[in-house]
Order: C-alpha cells, then sequence, then structure tokens
C-alpha cells in the first residue's frame, strides 16, 4: 500500500546532508567552520566593519570524537526575535536579496548546528548584540521534522563591555586531524582575499594561528540593486506584475528593472505587442508570456550595474598574496563587469611566480568565489578547466616543474555553484570566457618578468 | 537595514534549480525525460507490473524552441486525490521509505514541471487511473512561493478501455538537438538494466526508437524493512523512541530494528547503562546519547536484510549486454549483499569483449545506481576510480585499445549520490570495496577468454 508524505527542508537536508557536503566527520568539521566563518565575514560587511573572527576548537570528548566550536565576531549581528529561527530553520535568512554575499541558500549555519546536533544531542547556545546595549543568549536544537527552533532556553541582558557581534557554539562529533590540513588551508586563504580582516584560529591541541589584518580600510559593499531585464523568467515576470505599484507598463517596466529607461521600455513593449498605459495587473497568461518573450529577443538591454558586486579588489589581492607566498614577482588582473542571465559578476585574477611557491608540477590553483576559498572539487571548477585546458603556459615561457601559484576570484550576485556545498562553479560560457581573458593578461606579463630573468641570468654566464 | 525571512523549498530549487540538473535547455530537457522515465519504472515495479513506457516529444513552436512532452506508462497510477501534491509539490512522495526506488526525493518529476512553467507559463497536464476504471484528468500549474498545486482543471471520467496508469505532458523551453545523444543514450541504457521493460521514443521528427521486452519476468520487488541500527543518529533514535507502542526497551529494540534480537537487544542495553524494562518514553536526553553511543560501539550487529533491495540480476543484464553490444565475451557478477552506514547494498558489474564495442583507447564505462544509467559526471563517480585506478587492466590481458565494455549496478536502499541531479556516486569505502572486487572477478574470467583467444591465433600462425 503506497503512503505518501511530505517532508520539511530540514528532513530533506538532515536524510541527504552529504549533498550539503556533511558527508564525514572531519568534512562536517570542516564544513562548520567554514559556514560559520562565512557568516561571520558577512556581518562585518554588512555593517561596514573591520571583522574579527575568533574560531575556538576544543576537545569535548575524545574517546567519542566529540568537540566544541565556537566562532565569534564582530559583526552587526542578529535581533534578538531573530535569532532562533535564524540558526534553527533551514533556508530562512537575510541574504536573498540581489546583491554580492557569501550566504545564499538561507541553510550553512542552520547545517552546522544540525549536524552537531544529532551526533551529540546537545543544543547550541548563540549569543548576539546588534548595538553593544542588549545581549540576546539562547540554548536552541531544531525541529527537524516541522524545521522549526525548540528554545531551550532564552536570556537577555547588558552587553558586557559594550560588546556587538555574535557567538556561535555547538557540539558535534568530528575528526580534526583528518580536517586539519584543509582547515587551516581554508583559514590561510580566506585571509589573502580578505586581508582587511583578523583571523584567529585555536586548535584543540592549544594552537594559535593568527592573521592580523594587514589593511585598515573596508572594501566597498555590496548595495542591492534592481534586477536585470536578461534571464527573466515568467515566473519573476508574475511575481514583479502582480507585487508592482506602477499604474501603468511603461512605469512598471522603468521602476521594477535596472537598465530600462522609457525609451527602452517603450521598445521593448512594441516588440511584446503590449501598449505601454496597460496596468499590470490587468495582463493575461499569454500576454505575461509575451512580455518575457519580448525580454529575450529584445538584444539591446545595457549590461548589468555592478553596484552589487564587491571584488577583492587588486591592491588587496596583491597584499594577500605578498603576505603568504613573498613571491618574487605577482601580476594581478581585475576584469571589466560582465554578467551572465542578467547576474553581473567581476572576475580577478593573478600569478606569482617564485618567493616561497613551492616548485610543483602541476599548477598550484587558489580558487575564490565572493572571497569564499574553495578548496575541494577542483576537477570540476571551471578555473581548472580554464588553467588546465585554455591557457598554455608554456607560451608564456613557464617551465615545468615551477613555481607558479595562479589565482582566481569570481564575485557575483550568484555565483552558480555545481553543489549545494559551494565548491565547484559551473563553466557558464561568460565566466569562462573572463577567467580565460584574466588569466591570459596575467600569463603575459608573466612572460616578461621570466625573458628578464632570463636575459639577466644568460648575461651573468658570459 | 536587514530583512530576514523564510523561502519555500520550491522557491530554493527554482532559484537554485541548476543544482537540480536543470542548467540549461539540452540539460533541462534530458532531466525532464528522465525523471518521468525514473517515475513510470517506480511505478510499474510498485504493482509487479511488465513495464511499458512510451515517451512523446513535439515541437510545439519551433521559433521559440518550446517542445511538448509527454511521458505514458502502465504502473500503479496515482489516487485522484494525491495527484496535485505528487505534481505540484517540491518534497512530497512515496518514496520516504526503507527499501531501493530510483525514486528518493520528492522532486524530479515536480521539477521538471517546474521548469516548464518557468520557460513556457503553460500548466502542465496529469492523467491518472489506478483501477482502470476511473481516470482523474489535471491541469495543473505550481504556486512555487507557497510549494502547492493550483489546479487549473480537473475531471474525473471513465477510464477509456479500462486503462491503468499515468501520463504526464507539459510544455518546455528546450534544445533536442544539443540534448538527443544523451536521451538516446539514456533510453537505450535502461534498456540494458531493465529488459523486461518496453521502451518506446518518438521525437520531434517522427524518428521511432523502440526497445520491445526481451524476457516476460518481473524482477523481485523491493519489500520495505526495519532500520538497520549501524547509522542511527540521535535524532532518528529519538523519533523512533516517541512514536513506538513498545512498553519497554528490550521490545522497543527488537520490534524497532531488523537484526536485533533479545540476546543482542540485551547486550546493547547493557552496553548503554540502560533496563530492559524502563519505558522508551521516559528516558532522559542523556539516556538517548548513550543508547546511541551503545549502538556505534557495539560490532556485532549482523549485516543488513537485503530484502529492501532488487538487483538487476545476472540473466537480466547478460541479456541486456548481449542485445545492444552483441559481444564475442560477457561476463556478469553479482556480489553478495554489503552495508554502509546501515544501508544495505548489492554490486553487479560485467565486462564484454569484442562484438560491436567500438575500440577505444579509454575504458568505456556504463554505470547504473538503482538500474537508473548515469550518463554525466563520470570522473566524479566511484566506479571511474575503481576502473581507472583500483584495476590494472593489462593484468587481465586487455590490449589498448581494446574493444571493452565495463558495467557497474549499484542497488542500495540509499544510492550515496553527490547531487541532488543524481549523476555520481561518493567514494563510500564499502561501495569502493565491492566494486574492486567485483571488477576484479570480471578481469579474471576476462583474461582466461583473451589467454584463450591468443593461443588459438598463434596455433593458427603455425
Ligand atoms: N555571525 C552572524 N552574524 C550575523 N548574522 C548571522 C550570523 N550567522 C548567521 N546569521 C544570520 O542567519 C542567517 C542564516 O544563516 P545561514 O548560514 O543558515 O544562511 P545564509 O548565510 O543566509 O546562506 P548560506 O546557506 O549560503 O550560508 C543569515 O542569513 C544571517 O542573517
Ligand atoms: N508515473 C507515475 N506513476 C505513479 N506515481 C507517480 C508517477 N510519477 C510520480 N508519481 C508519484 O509522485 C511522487 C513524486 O514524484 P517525484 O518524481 O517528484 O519524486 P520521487 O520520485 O518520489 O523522488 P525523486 O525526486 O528522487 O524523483 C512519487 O513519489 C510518486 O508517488
Ligand atoms: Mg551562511
Ligand atoms: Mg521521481
Amino acid at each position: 500500500n503506497v503512503v505518501y508524505r511530505a517532508i520539511s527542508p530540514s528532513e530533506f537536508f538532515y536524510k541527504n546532508r552529504d549533498i550539503a557536503g556533511f558527508s564525514s566527520p572531519a568534512r562536517s568539521l570542516y564544513m562548520s567552520i567554514r559556514e560559520l566563518v562565512e557568516n561571520s565575514l558577512d556581518a562585518a560587511e554588512m555593517g561596514r566593519i573591520l571583522p574579527e573572527v575568533l574560531i575556538e576548537l576544543g576537545e569535548e570528548d575524545a574517546e567519542r570524537g566529540v568537540y566544541r566550536l565556537r566562532v565569534v565576531d564582530n559583526g552587526v549581528g542578529v535581533p534578538g526575535d531573530k535569532i532562533p529561527s535564524a540558526f534553527a530553520t533551514v533556508l530562512y535568512g537575510s541574504k536573498y536579496g540581489f546583491k554580492q554575499s557569501r550566504g545564499t541558500f538561507g541553510l550553512g549555519g542552520t547545517m552546522a548546528l544540525l549536524y552537531g546536533q544529532i551526533t551529540t544531542n546537545k543544543p547550541a547556545k548563540i549569543m548576539s548584540s546588534t548595538d553593544g546595549k542588549t545581549l540576546y543568549i539562547y540554548e536552541l536544537m531544531i525541529d527537524v521534522v516541522e524545521n522549526k527552533p525548540r528554545i531551550i532556553s532564552s536570556e537577555k541582558k547588558p552587553s558586557p563591555g559594550g560588546w556587538r557581534g555574535t557567538s556561535v557554539e555547538f557540539s558535534l562529533e568530528a575528526d580534526y586531524p583528518g580536517a586539519r590540513a584543509k582547515i587551516l588551508d581554508y583559514i590561510k586563504h580566506t585571509a589573502i582575499v580578505n586581508p582587511h580582516a583578523t583571523l584567529t584560529f585555536i586548535d584543540s591541541k592549544g594552537r594559535l594561528y593568527h592573521y592580523p589584518r594587514m589593511v585598515e580600510k573596508v572594501p566597498e559593499p555590496p548595495r542591492e540593486t534592481l534586477p536585470h531585464p536578461v534571464g527573466v523568467d515568467v515566473e519573476m515576470m508574475s511575481r514583479m506584475l502582480m507585487e508592482t505599484k506602477a499604474r501603468n507598463l511603461l512605469t512598471f517596466l522603468t521602476t521594477s528593472f535596472q537598465k530600462i529607461g522609457p525609451k527602452t521600455a517603450k521598445e521593448v513593449l512594441e516588440l511584446a505587442g503590449l501598449k505601454p498605459e496597460t496596468s499590470p495587473r490587468k495582463l493575461s497568461h499569454e500576454q505575461v508570456t509575451a512580455l518575457v518573450d519580448a525580454f529575450k529577443r529584445y538584444d539591446k538591454f545595457r549590461p548589468p550595474d555592478p553596484t552589487p558586486l564587491s571584488p577583492v579588489g587588486k591592491d588587496f589581492l596583491e597584499a594577500g598574496i605578498r603576505r603568504i607566498f613573498n613571491p618574487d614577482f605577482v601580476h594581478v588582473v581585475q576584469r571589466e563587469p560582465s554578467s551572465y542571465s542578467g547576474h553581473p559578476f567581476i572576475v580577478e585574477a593573478a600569478v606569482a611566480y617564485g618567493g616561497t611557491i613551492p616548485v610543483t608540477e602541476t599548477i598550484m590553483l587558489f580558487r575564490f568565489a565572493n572571497k569564499i576559498p574553495l578548496l575541494y572539487d577542483e576537477r570540476a571548477d571551471v578555473a581548472w578547466k580554464v588553467v588546465e585546458e585554455k591557457i598554455d603556459w608554456s607560451n608564456y615561457k613557464v617551465p615545468k616543474p615551477a613555481p607558479l601559484a595562479v589565482f582566481t576570484s569570481i564575485c557575483s550576485t550568484k555565483v552558480p555553484y555545481k553543489t549545494v556545498g559551494k565548491e565547484a562553479i559551473a563553466d557558464r560560457p561568460e565566466i569562462e570566457r573572463e577567467l580565460t581573458m584574466a588569466l591570459r593578461e596575467c600569463g603575459r606579463n608573466l612572460k616578461l618578468y621570466l625573458s628578464r630573468i632570463e636575459k639577466r641570468e644568460a648575461a651573468a654566464k658570459r
């Protein structure tokens, strides 16, 4: 007999947590740290704050492999009434708007707490203050069947020393020795593209890894913009038509989308066979489809506004690379803004040579997306495809092996991740093209440097 | 100002549909066909019915790239009152139990309809009869924001000619030329591991691809069993303790899990420091954790019952391979049931040589999971890892290049897919080991065959 039922999104991600990256105790520890650190950096960015992030890992029960993880930041905090849902509800968050942020799904932080809960049966402790005056302290568990918080305890008191920020603490079954190398790389690489952030990690053996900030400047934060007309489908269009306050289609187009002025709006409406004075709410099914089709056929939309983006920046990227590798040569490129399917993106790339970069047969590739280091699934990533298949490094006089490091950074309102675990980027043609152009420019500059070295060595021999 | 909100699971998979496999018009057509065919085969299996599946693709608007897709089967059908939720609600289905089925997430069929809806703004047409007497006909759209069906029309009438089964029909923006090769492979390979199914595909150019069934026997269907104690976490244990009707822990253990008899139950309870007569509902938080820990430490659980599995079968697999490749040599292996994390699985493998198999440098690998062909992400799959890295084919006298085809089939209550799009399988050590043993056995048999051929050719030369 066939039993039909619905499951909640938390139940779905509980049953399929390996698809979200929580596959083994080592990988789950890595994912927990990265999800929490990314939340902390987003929170600092929201408030134009120079980030301070502290990660503490302690052994709670060595025999059972249970650790205690705590991540503390000085970001904007979470309002007291929002804390339970933010941390104990899947598909709930503040990053669903049209602007660049590390978080995107509304599930990372909750997944970490969920994993901790199902392996240790203990509540998580969340503390946060948004104003330095009032501190909220919660002990939370997740009702996995219903996808809602279970508040074990809650407290509200003055924030000691005017502290503002967020602290997330929970227990989890983990494998630190198995995850350690990747965790240390994650923190080190995060410091490369966020040199304005102070990052501290104290591990379960008491070892301290400290990356004090190298620059005192806060990057220009992304600002939300209206959606771009390219890539709009009937679902999006139908919703916007329902929600708009505009009284006619002309105003609807110019006020709901970026890059549509009155002239463009009139041309698009003509292409759709619609009158500019029609009320948006009075469109028939066929007319909505015609409007979306007109958007697809109209090929004169200007490219998207890069305001919702916040790239690493050439100076920041160079400073970050120099700090870690002290290379003899660095060249950094930042491409002009581009877009795919209506999502603006900026590619930045760099090559570094010499210094403490190890001499390797295969190229050392460091991948970043929205200032997050990507450390898994390298072969599935578009950056790997470009570095390995689209660029012939011998054209740029690169020997084999060589002390060469390549850095790729993609910032977008929507990074086309291949998986929920955010590790590899899909090969959208526009992104592949921008990466190729950026790396060729880096290659040409590297070639000039290597030629000079070659000449100098030849002269020295004579 | 920070805006916090929740999104529904349909909203999540709409925004992130590329993560579910719906990334391009070509890939989305492939996914739509496979999700519907897999639903049809599951439906036939449910009723021990010899499957008949018809796939029809028509061009609806060539200029706009809009097609009409229809998949019809003779399976068990969907009850009239369940049709709207089954097809227009994400995370709703009948395959959440503990037994093997192609479907597992409760989202594939709805995703296909969702993709069609957002690209064409048209409703889907679903017809189904569970008894050959009453036919239900629905026109449905999905309310993506709320994750619920919008019934455009519904009808109930006598089922013409006593027809029982399901028909799913909808329009979608697609790219058939770009998807055609993969679609034809999908159907052909489905016929390999389902030789009892009659599959028919009529494409938009009117071409007919027909695979009449080769065997008249229905495979033994999987039967749901109790969960296995290995891999149980505190979330699962807490729920089972709440829901059980057992009056004491001893009965709870013997009636809620497979492979736990009274003796085993007493040993486990002793390990947990719990009394057998305690009421399951009276356990404290710490006691639930202690019980789960005892499960983890107890190493004498017998392996899982293979009753919830339904492997391809050696005779079926050989018949399927012979039909497609007419090889000179085939060897098929079915391993004994094994398990990972409490999920039973059976590995089957085969090698075929000669016949119409093309001579290739790289090995032609055909991967299957729960009788579904996997055609993407080969390099990320555990089967590829084993075929390329764990097996040295030259040990078995395989030349390079060679007319060699390798087939791997994994059947489980939970296939460890790496993604929601079901294309690559994670390298769980137990699965990797079983694949390696199966392919080595195939290799040894292939070696005997190739040695005989070698001797025969040497004799012919003299
Ligand atoms: N350290 C923090 N400081 C401020 N807000 C936070 C912090 N951690 C989490 N939040 C809030 O909780 C919400 C949910 O976090 P969660 O990590 O689950 O999802 P997300 O970051 O929105 O998306 P993703 O799943 O991609 O990480 C965030 O959107 C943010 O509003
Ligand atoms: N052709 C069909 N015949 C009978 N039942 C069907 C058919 N197609 C869909 N269903 C029902 O609708 C439910 C939802 O289907 P859907 O494909 O969305 O999810 P699923 O098959 O359960 O899981 P998955 O997402 O892994 O495919 C199924 O569980 C099944 O009960
Ligand atoms: Mg997050
Ligand atoms: Mg399905």
